[in-house]
């Protein structure tokens, strides 16, 4: 599996369509205080499945949609796509390309697509968790969650293994 | 699945212990199993001790000592179980010059060796001068975000504004 | 006791008003006392808008602007009731550049109006030019404390001493 | 009230007697990762009385007895001083000088004394947190606190408010 490109639409401070282009090496994030880095990190979390709104410091899974700003109205939606390459068991061979996306609507719930077919937020989650093969796809360290690591509890941190293996 | 567990915690020691040395500059540090002889219950322990101090529990390291494990438990998990992507938002606001280089060279290094596509979230110039490419985010639009490549002297000129 | 505490509320929340506008080079902060209408058993809720944005509930804000929120909350308290101490630890750690410079010219004004002192534990050269004096902790002898006076160029280099 | 000076001796890195001069404005304290900046901050806030050892990142208050090093022993013994110049109500005029000091013994608890005299650990807590007069002494915003505020729930917010009023 690899992340190709990730895509954003009305996902927090990220108002107009913004893509991400994901390649080799190390690739640096950088801006000023509140600009959206951290909004980038989540969206990705975000189709990738997250089900916790305060995973994603919000209340509720609306509060992602983008609320407007001074000088615009607030949206009603909000979208992210996320392309990989296969191989992905089931779904791509070496080279294919996969599209996962997430959508959501003010007052209905997030709708999933894999390559625009409708899908449910179990079948993306299974896709990045694939336990049966020992893969994992990836991490994501948010925020302030590095040096909590060494303050978690022993047990939490034996899930992390059980994740990985 | 037990014999699993076990085979990847060795895995997993085995790197922690040369991360923990290579991003300290010495000490050494080690996980271990423990409060259960199930593997599958049992608590994973992070037993550090920074070079020159005392074997102490891990809760009295410094604010930058406990970044340093935490990754050095991170990029672990990455050598014994490689993965396509991984995802840092500001891993380095608590590290000095010093160890900020350490992370910068580990962090390079395990992307040649396992392929691993980074995004890292930084606001350090000494991380951002590591990085194969630059993107930054600007609201020069208040309130709404925007993506663009920039250069290491337009990211460093990038904190100061506002 | 109730009458005492409608007081020092009001006062704090001026003082919070002014310093986030200053803070955050705009948009609006306030408190409020909410969910009772005794304040002894009401909250006190952070009502906080960045320049520019939208109104959101505070925990959406940045891992900076959660921290000028913060020091904008620490000073009102300071403000309306002064107090000859003042510690703070690393609280500048996520701030950027800009932001760092504004949390350092109201810091010292606080310092000139109340009479406070600071102690300001920081890795930040920005920071440390805006101190009035700069004491240094080095471990040259491993695993021990010392404590020294040092000048500006010698704290900025302290933090790449590994 | 002023604090004019601390001085530890065994207190967690600090294992030399080492005095800190508090002045006017603002003093920086500056160092690399791990060199004691935390440890100087939390001598300061256990001398005044802090009896919960997780506020000091320890699981037992004797964790702040200097453990040893590479070359040196464990000791025994972890001494904190702090000089103030009044006025402190009941306990000094205006200018006059107050030192409270708090030692622990492995083995044994602590001891508090003010002015050399053997006093309560209730005693020291209440002379800085003079609620009756309204006077706040000092505010310790530890390593990582500050973003918090902004995330504890409201009644934990109100609290700080009680405390100042
Ligand atoms: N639904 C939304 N619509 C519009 N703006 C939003 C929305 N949700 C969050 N924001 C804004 O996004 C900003 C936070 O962005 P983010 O956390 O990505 O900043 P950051 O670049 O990581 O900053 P820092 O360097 O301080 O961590 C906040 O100011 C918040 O008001
Ligand atoms: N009782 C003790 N005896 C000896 N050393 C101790 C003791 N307790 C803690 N330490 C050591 O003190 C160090 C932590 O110091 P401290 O937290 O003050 O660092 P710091 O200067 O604040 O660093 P940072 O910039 O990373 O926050 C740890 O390495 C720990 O091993
Ligand atoms: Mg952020
Ligand atoms: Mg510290």
């Amino acid at each position: 599996m690899k992340f190709t490109r990730l895509a954003l639409s009305g996902f927090k401070s990220f108002a107009d369509p913004t893509e991400l282009a994901i390649l080799d090496g190390l690739t640096g994030i950088v801006g000023p205080n509140g600009c959206g880095k951290s909004n980038l990190v989540e969206a990705l979390r975000w189709v990738m499945g997250e089900g916790s709104a305060r995973q994603l410091r919000a209340s509720g899974m609306e509060e992602v949609i983008f609320a407007g700003s001074r000088w615009r109205p607030p949206f009603d939606a909000a979208e992210v796509a996320l392309q990989l390459e296969g191989p992905v068991e089931g779904l791509a061979g070496p080279g294919e390309e996969l599209v996962i996306a997430r959508r959501v609507v003010r007052g209905e719930g997030s709708v999933y697509r894999i390559n625009g077919r409708e899908a449910r937020a179990r079948d993306v989650r299974t896709l990045f968790a694939d336990a049966s093969s020992g893969a994992r796809s990836a991490a994501i360290i948010g925020q302030g969650a590095i040096a909590a690591l060494v303050d978690v509890r022993p047990d939490e941190r034996r899930r992390l293994l059980e994740e990985a293996a | 699945a037990r014999v699993r567990l076990l085979e990847t915690f060795r895995a997993v020691d085995g790197h922690f212990r040369r991360l923990f040395a290579e991003l300290f500059g010495g000490g050494e540090g080690r996980l271990e199993l423990a409060g259960a002889d199930d593997p599958r219950v049992a608590g994973l322990e992070m037993v550090v001790r920074p070079p020159g101090k005392r074997l102490q529990h891990a809760g009295l390291l410094s604010g930058g000592e406990k970044s340093l494990a935490g990754l050095a438990l991170v990029f672990a998990f990455f050598l014994a179980r490689p993965a396509p992507l991984c995802v840092l938002d500001e891993v380095d606001a608590a590290l000095d010059d010093a160890n900020v280089v350490r992370f910068a060279d580990v962090m390079a290094r395990i992307a040649r060796t396992t392929g691993t596509r980074f995004l890292v979230v930084t606001h350090h110039p000494l991380t951002m001068a590591r990085m194969d490419r630059l993107y930054g985010i600007t609201m020069a639009e208040e309130g709404v975000s925007r993506l663009v490549s920039v250069r290491l002297d337009e990211a460093v000129a990038l904190r100061a504004s506002a």
